[in-house]
């Protein structure tokens, strides 16, 4: 998982 | 972006409008914990450290500023503004929450996913929205009577956090290797701390009753 869509979320 | 997680931003969203609107409408923000809204300022800081460098999408980055924005606009409301500061409960807010912070930062730099800054300040986020909430309830808990817009704000506080678990469990059987064990321990533990809370809730909803939270 790139760090970019693992941190998606608010 | 499933329903869950869009309904968890914007009951979260709506929680900080009711604090800005109580604070606002009544210029005083007793029952307030002061401590618990520096600890939602910190948090918010050290998780959206990526504000300026990853572009995700406009929602993520405006929801990002709001939240920043709003947390900080409180805490100078409830220090500096001259009328409001003047109706803080200073003397009832006591709990210790350096002790949060120190205890989310030892969790962060023992349980992380990579040891980088990021990462690193990710987690103690994480761990640290877990307890924020501690010194406000305790201060419910003191204040004899609170009043409807802290109540609210406290329970649309504690519902975005179930929503976001449920956004969790919807992931996890929708998308591949989405394990966030993390936010998921941390969240149970969050939400968990509002139960006997939202018990209170629904008793004084339903009984029609002020809110009361046994001392």
């Amino acid at each position: 998982l790139s760090a970019v869509t693992k941190h998606d979320e608010l | 972006m499933n329903v869950f997680r869009f309904a968890g931003d914007m009951t979260h969203l709506f929680s900080v409008l009711v604090l800005l609107l109580k604070i606002y409408a009544t210029k005083s923000c007793s029952g307030i914990s002061l401590k618990t809204q520096e600890l939602y300022a910190l948090v918010f800081l050290t998780r959206y450290l990526d504000l300026l460098t990853d572009f995700i999408s406009l929602y993520n980055t405006v929801m990002k500023l709001v939240f920043i924005s709003s947390s900080l606009a409180i805490v100078w409301c409830m220090r500096a503004h001259p009328v409001v500061r003047r109706t803080y409960d200073k003397d009832q807010d006591t709990f210790r929450h350096y002790t949060l912070v120190a205890g989310s930062l030892v969790l962060a730099l023992l349980f992380h996913d990579r040891f980088t800054i990021r990462e690193v300040c990710w987690a103690f986020s994480i761990y640290l929205e877990a307890v924020a909430i501690l010194p406000q309830l305790v201060l419910l808990q003191r204040s004899r009577n609170v009043d409807n817009l802290t109540g609210q704000y406290v329970f649309f506080l504690g519902a975005y956090r179930a929503f976001y678990i449920l956004n969790w469990i919807y992931r996890y059987f929708t998308e591949q290797h989405f394990s966030r064990w993390i936010p998921w321990i941390a969240g149970l533990v969050q939400t968990g701390l509002y139960a006997d809370f939202f018990y209170y809730y629904y008793l004084s909803w339903k009984n029609n009753v002020k809110l009361q939270l046994p001392a």
